[in-house]
């Protein structure tokens, strides 16, 4: 789908979810992605990062999706 | 949580950057 693997779309879709304007943190992807391991979890959002599917906000450790807005 | 100006700044900045990416890539699958 989207040319994204499940993973990713995982966390696109959570990311994309949230509504707070600091953007979703990676604490919290990772409490809601618990079957899913950190590292997993990192190039997720590293990938999605490089596609310019999310972007960090008010640290390196919290995103918002681009097409969210 | 209330964002300050600058705050605010630097990720419509991000958030920019990454819409261009997204384009960039876009473009490139075409």
């Amino acid at each position: 789908m989207n040319g994204l693997t499940p993973h990713q779309s995982q966390v696109l879709n959570l990311i994309r979810s949230y509504r707070g304007n600091e953007g979703m943190s990676f604490d919290e992807l990772k409490k809601r992605l618990h079957g899913l391991n950190i590292t997993a979890i990192k190039q997720a959002v590293e990938f999605l990062s490089n596609e310019g599917h999310i972007y960090s906000t008010v640290d390196e450790d919290h995103f918002k999706s681009t097409d969210a807005d | 949580l209330s964002l300050t100006e600058e705050q605010k700044r630097r990720i419509e900045e991000n958030r920019q950057k990454a819409l261009a990416r997204r384009a960039e890539r876009l473009t490139a699958q075409q």
